[in-house]
């Protein structure tokens, strides 16, 4: 049975925000 | 192109959080995604605010402006209109649920403007 990682659910990595 | 459903959004598909632990797609919490971005030393949770939602440039498709962040950075990604989700304190939301669920077997709420989804960046610029 395959096992898939969390954050492959969240569809898009949003653009880093420096602080 | 629209992003294709990926496998994983089937229900009962098996889900590793970031502690190891085995959960169900569908039994997934808002506190699983909290958590685990809390002990991920490379991604950080956000907070992406949904803003509009337009007809895709494809069948099926939806265009999908998010606001991201406190700095409200401005994401746009066409999907198919069965993609879902995560809404904080929601669940999995998609712009065609009766869709999601029909194809799927993934109860979905609606998606609508205002919802305000999970969302990863990376934790550090490089």
């Amino acid at each position: 049975v395959p096992v898939f990682p969390w954050h492959s659910l969240v569809p898009f990595l949003a653009p880093t925000q420096s602080d | 192109s629209p992003v294709a459903l990926p496998p994983f959004f089937m229900r009962g598909s098996i889900i590793q959080l970031a502690d190891g632990e085995l959960k169900r797609v569908e039994d997934l919490k808002t506190e699983d995604f909290i958590q685990s971005a809390e002990i991920s030393s490379e991604l950080k949770i956000d907070s992406s605010t949904v803003e509009r939602i337009d007809c895709g440039q494809s069948p099926n498709a939806v265009l999908i402006q998010f606001s991201v962040g406190e700095l409200k950075a401005q994401v746009c990604v066409e999907v198919l209109v069965e993609y879902p989700f995560f809404v904080f304190g929601q669940g999995w939301s998609s712009c065609c649920p009766d869709r999601t669920t029909q194809l799927f077997e993934l109860s979905c709420a609606k998606l609508c403007v205002g919802d305000v989804c999970v969302s990863l960046t990376l934790r550090s610029l490089r």
